[in-house]
């Protein structure tokens, strides 16, 4: 395999606001058939991730709020990571997804390790 | 990388059963930290799955019982099966895990995505 770089996998995010409630979260989550939704503010800088983990935790716990459920210390990636770098970072924290950010922190989409998983072909 | 099978990347697989709660079954995607749970009869037997997706459907919907929830046709591997084959599946099926089931359809574990990215290593 050449090496390849995060910018060969980058897909559009999903997104959402602050102000958000718990189930318009879950819909924009069904309607996409995707499990992350990354927070952005007006200007689409970073705020936080919210995935399907942290509204089956609202489910399990009778939260009722979107931003008691927003994960706010969020593991970035960059399009001039390589892949491998990326696959470590999911392995080290336990999580699924990376949000792809710029130097300034806006947000240019998502890769997850589903996107990841199609890379192991015969 | 030498041809790998999923037998190398089996791990205990969460299970309910059809009679749960919708909540009991997040309480244990989040004890577990884990996003999905297979179903199971008395014997151990293929019943189904749910994830965290699932549980994140019922909040769009409103939906109130496990069993509507849970989906009945599902994709599995067995312990022979060449890791590149699994990944084939995943990506077919735009899913993220496969229950790993003997010649008799009983569940001896679970295979994800996320396990399958730890194997991208420089
Ligand atoms: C620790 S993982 C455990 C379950 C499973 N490994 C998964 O990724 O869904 C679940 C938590 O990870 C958080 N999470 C997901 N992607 C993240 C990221 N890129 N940075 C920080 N936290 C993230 C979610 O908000 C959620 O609270
Ligand atoms: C189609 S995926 C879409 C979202 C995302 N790709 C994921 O895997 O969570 C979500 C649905 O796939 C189902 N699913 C998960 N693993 C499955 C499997 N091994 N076989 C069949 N369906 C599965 C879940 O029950 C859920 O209804």
């Amino acid at each position: 395999r050449e090496l390849a770089f995060v910018e060969a996998l980058i897909r559009p995010s999903i997104t959402c606001s602050e102000d958000d409630t718990i189930k318009s979260v879950a819909e924009r989550i069904i309607r996409h058939s995707v499990n992350h939704v990354v927070v952005v503010d007006n200007r689409r800088k970073l705020r936080g991730i919210v995935t399907s983990w942290d509204v089956t935790k609202a489910v399990a716990d009778g939260t009722k709020k979107l931003v008691e459920i927003i994960t706010r210390k969020v593991v970035t990636t960059s399009p001039d990571d390589p892949i491998e770098e990326a696959a470590r970072k999911l392995a080290q924290h336990n999580i699924s997804a990376l949000p792809v950010t710029d130097k300034n922190g806006k947000v240019l989409g998502i890769v997850t390790s589903e996107d990841l998983t199609k890379l192991i072909r015969r």
